[in-house]
C-alpha cells in the first residue's frame, strides 16, 4: 500500500505541474509530504506561486487564485485515474473573465478523453459547451429540462 | 465510455418523468437559482451508490423523494437510471449499454438494478471498482471543495489523494 | 444581558421577515431561540422559505438561495445597528441574472444611509454604483487603484 | 457619517502610497483575480483595529507588510489611515474629520494615532463603541460567512446576534 501511495503522489505532483502552469500560463506549483513521516501518514503540504509573485503561504492568494489552483490540483489528481466523467458545479464562480477564458481552454482539451457536465451561471463557459440544457420552474416546485439552442 | 443517458423520477424538485440524454464532450447546465441544477448533479452521485445523506444535502435519506409542491402531493418513491455507453469495455459486463437504477420508497425500501436485473448495492460498486467512477470525490467537483483541499486541515485532502492510489 | 439580548433578537426578527421578502419578491422566513433553554444559551433556529415552495430544511436550499438568505439575515442584524458603512465581497457570485437585479434594487434602498463598498466581478452590480475604482497589477506583484468612468 | 478617505502604503500589496477618495453612496471595486481587491478590504479591517490574523490571511501580523516583488525589495512598516466624516457626531469628538492611523513595523512594533497623536488601541476601540463599526462581523460581509451563518454550526451565529445586541 505505501509503494502504491507514494508512485500515486509522484505521479500527482508531476501533473500538478503541467496542470497548474496551464490554468495560469506560467508560475510554478508543487507537492510535497512531511519531511521524517511514515508515506502513509503524512500530511500533504501544496506549494502555489502564480506568475510574477513572490513565494508565498497557500493562504495569501486571492479568491480567485485559490479556485484555480484547486480545479489545477483536482485535475492533476484525475488524471493519475481518469474517470470516464466530470461534474463541476459553478467552479467558476469567482473566476474573472481572462481567467473563464483559460479555464474553459483547458476543459475543451481534457474534454477529447473526458465527458463534462458543467453547471455555470457564466455565459462564457455556456459557449465552449457541445450541448445545453436549461432547467425551469415553470410550475412552481418542479423542475424541468429544456434543451437550448447556443446561437 | 461515456453517459449516455440520465432518466429521473420523483427525485428532489422532478416530479415528473425527465429524461436527458447525454453525449462526450461538454454539456452545461443553466437556469436560474433553485431551479434544480444541483439536484441533477445529486441525483447522479446517488444512483452511482452514494450512501452519505450529508453529500446529498439531507437530513435522511427519504428526504431525496419529491417532498410535495404548491399543486401537487408529494411522491412515494424516487427512481434514477443512468446509462452508460461502454464503448470501450471499461466495464466488466459484455453488454455495450449499462442501465443502473437505484429506487427509494419513502418506507425505507430501495433496489438496485443493473439492466433490468435486481441486483445489491455491493454488485454496483464492483462494477465501478478502479473505473475512477463511483459515488467518490474526484468525478463531483463543487466550489465548496475548493476550501476542503487548500485548508489546512490536511485530513480531506488525504482522502482525496487516496482515492487515487 | 438577558433582556437586551432578547430585545435585540425580537427586533432582528422582525427585520428578517421583512429584508427576506424584499430580496426574494415574497416567501417568508423566521427566526426562533431553541425552547426551555436560557436565552443566552440557546441555539438560534433559521427557517426559510423561498415564494412558491413548501416548507424545508435550510440545508434543502440551494447555492443561491442560501447566498441570498444569509445576505437578508446580515442585513436584518444591521438594521439593529447600523454601521455607518458596509463592505460586500463578492457576496453576488452564487445569484442569478434576476437575483442580481433584486440584491443591487434592495442595496439602492439601504444606500441612502449607509456607505456601501462592493467587491464584485458582475458587470450588472457595478451598474448600480456611484463610484467605480480600478484595481490593476501593471507592475508584477505590485497593486495601483485607478478610478474608472461609468460609461 | 461615512468614510472619506484610504490612505494605504507598504500594506500586503501595495507597495507605493495610495490614496482612494470616498464618498457616501455605493463604491464599487473590480478587477482581475490576485490583483489586490480583497487586500483593500483587509486594510480597512486593520486599521479599524483588528488583531486576528484569520481574518487577515495570514499566519503571523508581520505579513500584511509589502514582503517584495520581481523588482522591488520588501518595505520595512505598513501603514494605513482612514479619514471618517464625522458630520452627524456620531463618534464622541468635536472634530469633523478624524483621521486613524495604524503602523506596524518589521520588528514588531506598532502604533496607533488619531489626528496624528499617538494614541493606545483602547482608545480606538471606546470611539467606536456603540456605533456598530470597529473590526467585528457585520461592517465586512463576504462569501465565506454565508456558510458560516447558515451551516449547523449555532456558535458562529450566536456571534453575530450578540455583537448587535
Ligand atoms: N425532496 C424534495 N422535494 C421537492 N423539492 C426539493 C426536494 N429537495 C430539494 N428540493 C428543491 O430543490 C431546490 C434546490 O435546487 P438546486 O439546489 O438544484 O438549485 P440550483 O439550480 O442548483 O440553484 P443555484 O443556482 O442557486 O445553485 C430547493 O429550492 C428545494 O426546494
Ligand atoms: N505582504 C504581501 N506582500 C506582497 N504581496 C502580498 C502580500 N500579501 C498578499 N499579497 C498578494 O496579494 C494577492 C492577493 O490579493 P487579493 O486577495 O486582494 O486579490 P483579489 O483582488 O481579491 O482577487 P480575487 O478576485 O481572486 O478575489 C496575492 O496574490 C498575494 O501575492
Ligand atoms: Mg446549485
Ligand atoms: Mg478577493
Amino acid at each position: 500500500a505505501r509503494i502504491q501511495f507514494l508512485e500515486a503522489f509522484e505521479k500527482i505532483r508531476d501533473n500538478f505541474h503541467r496542470t497548474f502552469s496551464m490554468y495560469f500560463e506560467g508560475g510554478e506549483a508543487d507537492l510535497s509530504l512531511q519531511e521524517n513521516e511514515d508515506p502513509l501518514e503524512a500530511k500533504i503540504e501544496i506549494y502555489a506561486r502564480p506568475p510574477g509573485k513572490r513565494n508565498q503561504a497557500l493562504k495569501q492568494l486571492s479568491g480567485g487564485e485559490k479556485a484555480l489552483t484547486a480545479i489545477a490540483l483536482l485535475f492533476a489528481i484525475y488524471l493519475v485515474k481518469p474517470s470516464p466523467f466530470c461534474i463541476l458545479d459553478e467552479v467558476d464562480a469567482p473566476l474573472d473573465d481572462a481567467n473563464i477564458k483559460r479555464f474553459s481552454t483547458v476543459l475543451s482539451k481534457f474534454a477529447e478523453d473526458t465527458q463534462f457536465i458543467v453547471v455555470t451561471h457564466n455565459k462564457d463557459t455556456m459557449k465552449s459547451a457541445g450541448t445545453l440544457y436549461g432547467v425551469t420552474m415553470e410550475e412552481v416546485g418542479v423542475s424541468k429540462i429544456v434543451s437550448v439552442n447556443l446561437n | 465510455m461515456y453517459l449516455s443517458k440520465l432518466e429521473i423520477f420523483g427525485f428532489k424538485s422532478f416530479a415528473t418523468k425527465t429524461v436527458v440524454p447525454l453525449r462526450p464532450g461538454i454539456t452545461s447546465i443553466v437556469g436560474p437559482n433553485g431551479c434544480g441544477k444541483t439536484n441533477i448533479v445529486d441525483a447522479i452521485r446517488w444512483v452511482l451508490g452514494e450512501q452519505r445523506t450529508s453529500m446529498l444535502r439531507t437530513e435522511k435519506m427519504q428526504d431525496i423523494i419529491f417532498n410535495g409542491s404548491k399543486n401537487r402531493k408529494r411522491l412515494n418513491y424516487a427512481e434514477v437510471s443512468l446509462t452508460l455507453h461502454n464503448n470501450k469495455g471499461i466495464l466488466p459486463v459484455e453488454y455495450t449499454d449499462v442501465v443502473i437504477t437505484r429506487r427509494l420508497y419513502r418506507d425505507g425500501d430501495s433496489e438496485y438494478l443493473l439492466n433490468k436485473n435486481v441486483v445489491r448495492l455491493k454488485d454496483i460498486n464492483d462494477l465501478f471498482m478502479d473505473t475512477g467512477m463511483g459515488p467518490d470525490a474526484y468525478s463531483v467537483i463543487e466550489l465548496k471543495m475548493v476550501d476542503d483541499l487548500l485548508s489546512e486541515d490536511p485530513v480531506e485532502r488525504r482522502k482525496l489523494f487516496e482515492e487515487a492510489a
